[in-house]
C-alpha cells in the first residue's frame, strides 16, 4: 500500500543544510496499525506530511496504491488524498472562524454528498469522539482536548482508507486517550483501515502491532509486537 | 502567594450555560511544585487563565501576593503579570512571523533590559530546553516538540517568581519531557519558583508535590506527595 525508498527531506537554511529525512526507507501492508515514535525533531511529522501528501521529498520515491506520487499532478494528488487520507494534525489546523462541525464536515465538502448527509455524517463523526453537544462551538470555545479531538473526528469523516494521526492524543486524558485508542483499533479491526500514529507515549504504542523508531532523519528500529 | 475562593467561570452559550469554573477554592503557598490534573474539558486551561491574570471569573476572588487580581486597573495587571508570572500556553501561542529568538525575548521588550541582554537571556533560555542552533527559526520551521520548547523558553527568560505551565510536555518524547522536568525541578529547588503545570500524564505529575484533580469545574482531590 505505501511504498517509500530512499526518501530524503532537506531543508536549506541560509548556507547550512538541515536534513530533516536522511535516507529512509520502508512499506507499510493495507490494514496495518504502525506507531511512529522518536526524539523531537527525528523527523516523525516531516515523514507523515509526505506520506499524507502534503509535502514533496528532496529525493526519493512514494508509491501510494500502486501510484508513483512524484509524477502525478497537482488536481490528481489532491483528489488520492481527499479520497484516501485522513490526516490528524499535530497542531490541528482547525478553521477559527466556523463551528466544530464544520470543521469536521471540511473533508465532504468537495465530495457528492449532499449537505443533510453531510452534516448527519459530521455529528456521527463528533459522537464518536465524545463531543455530542459541542457541534456549534468555534475552536476558541473548546478546551484543548476537544479541539484535538475535533481535528481527530474530521480526518474520520470521510471515511478514509488510510489515517495518517500526528500525536492525536497528545493534549488527551488518560481516560479520553484510551476511548480514542479504542476507537482507532476499532477502525483498524473492524473496518481494515490502515492507521500510522506518531506518539511520544509507550501506553498508547502499546495498542499498535509495529513500532517505528525514528532518529535524525533515519529508521532506528522498526519491529512487530502484540497489541495489548 | 495564590488565594482563589469560590471561583465561578460560566460560559454562556446561546441559552444555555456552560460552567466552566463551577466554585474552585484553594490556596497556593510560595515555592510550591503543583501538578493539575483532570480530564478533558474539567476547567484546567480555565483556571491557568485566571491564575495567570489572563481571565476574569464570573464569581468569586484571586489573590495574588496579597493583590485583589478583581479590583486592579488594567495597567496594573499587565506589569504584575509581566514581572511574576511566566506563561507556558497549551497552544504555544508563539508569533509566526518572528524567530525563536525573538518569541523568546518578548516578555523582556517591554522592562527595562537594553537589546543586547535581551539576545543573551532569550540565547540562554533555548540552550536551557535544548534548543540552541535554532534561533533565527520561526515557527513553521520547527518541529511541535520544538515549538513547544521555544514557548517554555519564553516563560523562563524574565526569571518569574511563578511559571504556569499548560501540558509542557504534550508534544515532547520521554527523553526531551525528562530534561524538561528536571530543569523545572530546578528553578523551582534552587531558585524557589513557584510551578503550577497542568498535565495528563502519570509520569510527568510524580516531579511535582502536590496533585490537584479536577473534575467538571471542581476540585476532585487535593492531594500532598514526595516528588520522585
Ligand atoms: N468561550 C467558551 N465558550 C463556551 N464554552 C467554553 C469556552 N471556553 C471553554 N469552554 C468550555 O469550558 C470547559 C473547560 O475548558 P478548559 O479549556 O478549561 O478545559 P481543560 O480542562 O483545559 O481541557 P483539556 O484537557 O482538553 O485542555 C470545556 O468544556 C469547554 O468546552
Ligand atoms: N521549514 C523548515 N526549515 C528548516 N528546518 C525545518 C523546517 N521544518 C522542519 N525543520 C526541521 O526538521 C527537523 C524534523 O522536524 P519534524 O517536524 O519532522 O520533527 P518531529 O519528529 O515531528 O518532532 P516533534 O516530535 O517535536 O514533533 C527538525 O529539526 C526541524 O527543526
Ligand atoms: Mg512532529
Ligand atoms: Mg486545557
Amino acid at each position: 500500500l505505501i511504498q517509500v525508498k530512499d526518501l530524503f527531506k532537506i531543508y536549506e537554511f541560509g548556507d547550512i543544510q538541515i536534513p530533516a529525512l536522511n535516507g529512509v526507507s520502508l512499506s507499510i501492508e493495507a490494514g496495518e496499525f504502525v506507531a511512529i515514535m522518536g526524539s523531537s525533531g527525528s523527523g516523525k511529522s516531516t515523514f507523515m506530511n509526505i506520506l499524507g501528501c502534503l509535502d514533496v521529498p528532496t529525493r526519493g520515491s512514494y508509491f501510494l496504491s500502486g501510484n508513483a506520487i512524484g509524477s502525478m499532478s497537482r488536481d490528481a494528488l489532491a483528489q488520492l488524498r481527499n479520497q484516501q487520507i485522513g490526516f490528524v494534525f499535530q497542531g490541528f489546523n482547525l478553521l477559527a472562524r466556523t463551528s466544530a462541525l464544520e470543521n469536521v464536515e471540511l473533508p465532504l465538502i468537495y465530495g457528492p454528498t449532499p449537505a443533510r448527509e453531510r452534516h448527519h455524517l459530521a455529528k456521527e463523526a463528533l459522537v464518536s469522539v465524545g463531543l455530542s453537544g459541542r457541534e456549534d462551538h468555534h475552536p476558541n470555545q473548546l478546551s484543548g482536548g476537544q479541539q484535538q479531538r475535533v481535528a481527530i473526528a474530521r480526518a474520520l469523516v470521510n471515511h478514509p482508507s488510510i489515517i495518517l494521526a500526528d500525536e492525536p492524543t497528545g493534549n488527551l486524558d488518560t481516560k479520553t486517550s484510551l476511548e480514542i485508542m479504542q476507537l482507532l483499533t476499532q477502525l483498524n479491526e473492524e473496518q481494515k483501515i490502515t492507521i500510522i500514529l506518531v506518539t511520544h507515549e509507550q501506553d498508547i504504542s502499546t495498542f499498535t502491532r509495529r513500532v517505528i523508531q525514528f532518529k535524525d532523519g533515519l529508521v532506528l528500529q522498526d519491529r512487530l509486537q502484540h497489541p495489548k
